[in-house]
């Protein structure tokens, strides 16, 4: 989901 | 991941270690602002609190531990190792003018009103203004050394990178954070000043020196 997306990024 | 993101990391990493190994070599923080540094090191613990809850990859956690040993080595040179060499008087931003407002703005505008949420919304709002306390410094002194506009050349190209990385992200995945996407357009609209003056003098050769 988008959380995963946005959690990736550093 | 696309190629823009990676060398993005890439470019932030590379900033953090040139600024790392200058301290380190010249045994010295001659015109570091050790109160940027402190709030890079906030940065990077209040956004990476995750470590603990969950695992993405073994590149994301690496990073993310790199990142923040550095930040954290970085204040511990500046403020310890070689405290005699730092330039105190002219570190003289008032951080609270950035950290309560940024903190306000977090509590306000965020995605889910819960603590890891906010202090992640906190990290973003607060790295996009993190190296003011350094431009600054510069803009007082009128100078700084080439060795520290190559790491903030690095810390502008990261974060313009980041921003096409989005643009891609947008386009191939229809993925967009707004409150990164603000944050991330301020960050880098703070550093084209500097690219600027990297472009017309540093890379030319010359020192660069703001005009009295």
């Amino acid at each position: 989901d988008d959380d995963d997306f946005r959690k990736d990024e550093l | 991941m696309n190629i823009f993101r990676l060398f993005g990391d890439l470019s932030h990493l590379a900033a953090i270690i040139i600024l790392l190994l200058k301290i380190w070599k010249s045994r010295s923080c001659a015109g570091i602002s050790g109160k940027s540094q402190i709030l890079f090191a906030i940065v990077f613990t209040t956004r990476y609190l995750d470590l603990l809850t969950s695992f993405i990859s073994l590149y994301n956690t690496s990073m993310k531990m790199i990142y923040i040993g550095c930040s954290y080595a970085t204040v511990y040179l500046i403020y310890a190792k070689f405290r005699a060499t730092y330039d105190g008087n002219h570190d003289s931003f008032r951080v609270e003018f950035l950290i309560v407002p940024v903190g306000g703005l977090a509590v306000l505008i965020n995605h889910d009103f819960s603590l890891l949420e906010i202090l992640w919304t906190f990290s973003i709002y607060l790295e996009s203004v993190a190296i003011l306390p350094q431009l600054f410094m510069i803009s007082k002194t009128g100078e700084a050394e080439t060795i520290t506009t190559h790491y903030l050349f690095c810390q502008g190209l990261y974060r313009a990178l980041y921003l096409i990385n989005w643009i891609w992200r947008f386009y191939f995945e229809g993925f967009f954070d707004m409150i990164a996407i603000v944050a991330g357009v301020v960050q880098t609209i703070l550093y084209c000043d500097f690219f600027y003056l990297y472009v017309t003098k540093v890379l030319k050769g010359k020192k660069l020196s703001l005009p009295a």
